[in-house]
């Protein structure tokens, strides 16, 4: 199913990063 | 007073034939309304208030319109004259129209594009009329301020059906979705305007300039975190020092979110919402996108 | 998804040309949907029959015009322009509007000097420009741009047809991301715990003191 591919393919771009050192910086 | 009343009355008829405007509407203002020999009803009244108001509107003359219009409202709740209270209304919405307050002229033009009774006294009120009110509501609001009351008033006119068969359909799009308007598309919007909403301002821009400009500039704040004025100028079509003005005109009226630093000359937009508003609003918008991807695969059988 | 929405129905009309169209005429529908204003997704029309059956034959530059569509850039199309048919202005527009939603794949702040770079842009007016009329305007990205830093901070991009191999890495991602959602929820838990429990002995000893304090006064 493309369309779904191509969706969740842009989904997947928006997710956080939340693993970053800079985020876990200012998380702690 | 009676025998006055009849001969200015019949003079101003006269004037209307030589299309006179002005002269029949300081003939008919001659007639004493607040005689307190003869007992002239509101709906009398009213009429002469209104007359006066539509002539002195044939000649472009505003302030001499409002002045009458002014006394009309006075009475026009007593009146139970629908064909002329009708003709209140929309005299007071040209009215408004001519002096510029485009966002009250465009909510008066609004409700009478909604015109539930159409028949009044043997005349009736076309389709295209109601069209041209609404039109006409389109208009003003397009020129009037940018800011957060006339998007309220912008997305009233969007989500009205009957205006996307509209030839204005198109600007107005643009307009609410806050996009920025090129010169092609002003040019053409202007072809369409009444003398007045392209007069001259005392800094030398155009009424429609102005709207343009603020319009663009509002634009421009949705699309840039900064720009330098020089860029922002280009983009508006007027020099830096003028876009500097006018952005910081709209910032300290509360129009547009923002600040301006003078030394780098750039101007910061701002947003109403703080960051860790923003923050959660991208996550609700994943969530949401999420959800989007979820229906797609149930409508898929998946 | 409004992309997707907007572009289904388009996928659906050239799907449906595909079935019938062959040779040449697949040849010509490949340059009318790569020239279509609206639409962006090509995979669909990849995997058709009469399209795949262009390999091999005179019109098989085509066929690999398409694949660039579908998945490659303008930079990629440059190097390959003297094998694949000359683009037309809504073509390259188009290319370069894809090139963009790949850039943005890999980087959420793309400068603007990478930018000018991959689509041979000379100026950052002309850039902003393409930027906002073709890209943000045409509903494939959102996003604000920033001068001061000269670069374009992306908030959305829409979703190109996947490349051979892309799949594992998505599902890498997803599974990636879910692990560290739910490890960041229970460090979250943890510390709300933590928080909880300190209040509660703040309050104890607070207690303890007003009640020793009250005991001296009556003493």
């Amino acid at each position: 199913e493309h369309s779904l591919l191509r969706q969740i393919s842009s989904l997947v771009r928006r997710l956080p990063a939340i693993d970053s050192p800079k985020f876990q910086d200012d998380f702690l | 007073e009676e025998q006055v009343a009849v001969i200015r009355e019949g003079l101003a008829e006269v004037y209307v034939d030589e299309e006179e405007w002005s002269k029949a509407a300081q003939m008919l203002s001659g007639i004493d309304l607040e005689s307190g020999i003869r007992v002239l009803d509101d709906t009398y009244k009213l009429s002469k208030c209104v007359k006066i108001a539509q002539l002195y509107l044939e000649d472009d003359d505003a302030v001499s319109a409002e002045t009458y219009i002014k006394k009309a409202s006075f009475l026009v709740n007593n009146s139970k004259d629908e064909g002329l209270n009708l003709q209140y209304k929309v005299c007071y919405a040209r009215i408004l129209d001519m002096k510029r307050k485009f966002l009250e002229a465009a909510l008066r033009y609004y409700e009478l594009s909604q015109l539930e009774k159409r028949e009044f006294e043997g005349r009736q009120v076309d389709e295209e009329e109601l069209q041209q009110a609404l039109t006409a509501a389109v208009t003003c609001t397009i020129l009037a301020a940018a800011g957060p009351q006339r998007s309220r008033v912008l997305a009233t006119l969007y989500k009205d059906e009957r205006c996307s068969k509209l030839n204005i359909y198109p600007i107005l799009q643009k307009v609410y979705l806050e996009r920025i308007l090129r010169k092609p598309e002003v040019d053409a919007f202007a072809e369409e305007l009444k003398p007045h909403q392209k007069a001259l301002l005392p800094d030398n821009s155009t009424v429609l300039d102005r709207a343009m400009i603020e319009h663009n500039l509002l634009s421009a704040s949705k699309l840039y975190t900064n720009i330098s004025f020089e860029e922002l100028g280009a983009l508006l079509g007027i020099g830096s020092q003028k876009a500097e003005k006018i952005a910081a005109r709209m910032i300290s009226e509360d129009r547009m979110k923002g600040s301006i630093d003078q030394v780098e000359g750039i101007i910061h937009f701002g947003t109403d919402i703080e960051e860790l508003q923003q923050w959660d609003q991208q996550i609700m918008n994943i969530c949401q996108a999420l959800n989007d991807v979820l229906d797609s695969m149930a409508k898929k059988g998946l | 998804m409004e992309i997707e929405q907007r572009q289904s129905e388009l996928v659906e009309q050239f799907v449906a040309l595909a079935k019938t169209a062959r040779g040449r005429a697949a040849a010509e529908l490949i340059v009318h949907a790569t020239s279509h204003r609206s639409l962006f997704a090509f995979a669909e029309l990849l995997s058709m029959p009469h399209i795949i059956e262009l390999q091999g034959t005179e019109h098989a530059n085509f066929l690999d015009l398409l694949r660039l569509f579908a998945h490659g850039t303008w930079t990629d199309y440059k190097k390959n322009a003297s094998q694949l048919p000359t683009l037309g202005i809504d073509q390259e527009l188009k290319l370069k509007q894809l090139t963009v939603l790949t850039l943005a794949e890999t980087m959420k702040v793309l400068p603007y000097d990478l930018l000018m770079k991959q689509l041979d842009i000379s100026n950052v007016r002309q850039l902003e420009d393409m930027l906002i009329n073709d890209c943000m305007y045409a509903g494939i990205v959102k996003g604000k741009l920033d001068q001061r830093r000269r670069c374009f901070e992306v908030q959305f991009a829409a979703g190109r047809d996947l490349r051979p191999g892309q799949l594992e890495a998505m599902i890498q991602t997803l599974a990636n991301c879910l692990s560290t959602s739910d490890n960041l929820l229970l460090t979250i838990e943890e510390k709300i715990k933590w928080a909880d429990s300190m209040n509660e002995l703040n309050l104890k000893h607070k207690k303890e003191i007003e009640d020793k304090a009250e005991e001296l006064r009556k003493n």
